[in-house]
């Protein structure tokens, strides 16, 4: 059996960073849903430029703000528009990113 | 291909130097430093291939232009890193040039040689993020380098047509590239 020369074996610690994995559950939840968790998701669109709102005291509620950044997540990541939280739209979220918001106004710079 | 607001760029003399460093406090311990190095230096040169803007490394970290840390949680710029996963970096528009790294990632340059599953390839968030530096923003084009998501095991580090007509509406092109090149790449990597 041949060995590499080198392997780096790293524990897979996957689980430290649930936040994102948890949304797998609200796979096909649709328009009118209360479901418990659902204030997390929409913590998500709004730190990504999806849903932008005054009072930040997000609701576990699918409402009609939550269906049109849906709609606008899934145009702007080349997704089926469906406004349900599809498989595609739903692997897309859990995936790994880059931090900046996908609002194409975000400028973090502070001028001294 | 889309743009910060204001659609702000680096505005020097023609040819456009831009200077880098990476901290020394700031960075991870698993990979050697210059095999740091070597990453960036190719996801630099990659942009620099399509537009007119060189970029050289530097010592002097907080004089650079370009300053690239890994932080691990609040790291003081309000955007604190979530560890594994999740959030892998971000940078921010130009003139600001700081680039910032999930510490807590497992960063790969040789998938070979990294078995963890939640490897994340560190030349595809590399370039990506350079993209930012430069002016560039997300785009909705899944293979362009500049869609905001990338799986963990996955390599995305050539430029495709979307981040070239992005990057070179703001610099301009580089006089010795050919969009021609890169049609051939994508054929060449598609059939190989």
């Amino acid at each position: 059996r041949i060995i590499p020369d080198s392997v780096t074996v790293i524990t897979d610690n996957s689980t430290h960073n649930t936040t994102w994995h948890d949304f797998a559950r609200f796979l096909d939840i649709e328009k009118g849903s209360h479901v418990s968790g659902m204030s997390e998701l929409k913590k998500y669109l709004n730190r990504f430029g999806y849903l932008s709102v005054l009072n930040k005291n997000f609701t576990d509620v699918f409402d009609s703000e939550m269906q049109s950044a849906v709609v606008l997540y899934q145009q702007k990541l080349g997704l089926p528009v469906t406004g349900k939280l599809d498989s595609d739209t739903i692997s897309t979220i859990m995936s790994p990113r880059c931090g900046v918001s996908d609002k194409e106004h975000k400028i973090h710079t502070t001028k001294r | 291909y889309s743009y910060f607001y204001g659609k702000p760029r680096w505005v020097r003399l023609s040819p456009l130097t831009l200077t880098y460093a990476f901290s020394k406090s700031n960075t991870i311990d698993y990979i050697s430093l210059s095999d740091i190095k070597d990453v960036f230096k190719r996801s630099f040169s990659r942009w620099s291939s399509v537009i007119p803007v060189n970029f050289t490394e530097t010592e002097e970290y907080e004089l650079a232009n370009i300053r690239i840390s890994f932080y691990s949680g609040d790291h003081g710029d309000g955007q604190p890193f979530d560890g594994v996963l999740g959030v892998l970096a971000h940078s921010f528009s130009p003139e600001n040039g700081r680039l910032h790294l999930d510490a807590r990632e497992t960063w790969a340059v040789d998938f070979k040689a990294v078995k963890s599953k939640v490897a994340v390839d560190l030349e595809s968030v590399a370039t990506h993020e350079i993209g930012h530096i430069l002016g560039l923003a997300h785009t909705s084009v899944k293979e362009a380098v500049m869609y905001p998501s990338l799986s963990p095991r996955a390599k995305k580090v050539d430029l495709k047509v979307d981040d070239v007509e992005g990057i070179q509406e703001l610099y301009g092109s580089n006089p010795n590239f050919k969009f021609s090149s890169l049609l051939e790449s994508a054929n060449s990597s598609n059939h190989g």
